[in-house]
């Protein structure tokens, strides 16, 4: 399962 | 990737581009609240922490670096270089910084989405870029002539945001697998609010086709 927050913006 | 997110990062791009060019050809920094570059540089620094550990694209990598030297550039060159440093405008720029970051790192501390180092300091540079931009705004107010450089800077950096929200809206009813971010998104509209004023004069003055000029 992936993270609960990805940052992927910046 | 869409089409506003694009935009704004090119906006986001082009601000700092406007405020470069504006020290390195005129050398001066008139009307540039040293406060909000601070802030920028702070916002940055905790944000990209992930940089060297978490691989999204090149794109992001590279606009991250970009961002990380050019805000870090900016304050060295407000504070150090001996002709830019001369036209600051020091005794309008009066904004406390520190107000602005104390609260923003203990709303961090207590509402995130999850309670790590960088997690914290990752929303702590959510908040505190929501309301960097109020420092610039104050001296925009006591500044009797801005000029276009500066005004164009302004807003190109509100611009930025106000494009995210169109790419948050975007994503959300597109791309599946994009989860609620409502950190971020309020942040944003926090963000994008605070320019509220700024843009109505800013399109006023270029309609008008007059100096932009902000009643105090």
């Amino acid at each position: 399962e992936s993270k609960p927050t990805e940052h992927d913006e910046l | 990737m869409n089409i506003f997110r694009l935009a704004g990062d090119m906006t986001h791009l082009m601000s700092i581009v406007v405020l470069l060019l504006k020290m390195h050809t005129i050398k001066s920094c008139a009307g540039i609240s040293l406060k909000t570059q601070e802030l920028y540089a702070l916002v940055f620094i905790t944000r990209y922490l992930d940089i060297f550990t978490d691989f999204v694209s090149l794109y992001n990598t590279v606009m991250k670096i970009f961002f990380l030297g050019t805000s870090i550039s900016i304050v060295w060159y407000m504070r150090y270089h001996k002709v830019v440093k001369q036209s600051y405008d020091k005794d309008h720029d009066t904004f406390r910084h520190y107000f602005l970051i104390l609260p923003c790192f203990l709303l961090a501390l207590i509402i995130n989405d999850e309670f790590t180092f960088r997690e914290v300091l990752w929303t702590f540079s959510l908040y505190l870029e929501a309301v960097a931009i109020i420092p610039q705004l104050v001296l925009l107010q006591r500044t009797k002539n801005i000029d276009n450089l500066t005004g164009n800077y302004v807003f190109f950096l509100g611009a930025y945001r106000g494009l995210y929200i169109l790419n948050w809206i975007y994503r959300y009813f597109t791309d599946s697998h994009y989860r609620r971010k409502g950190i971020t998104w309020t942040s944003g509209i926090v963000q994008t609010l605070l320019y509220a004023d700024f843009f109505y004069y800013y399109i006023r003055s270029w309609r008008r086709n007059e100096r932009l000029n902000l009643p105090a």
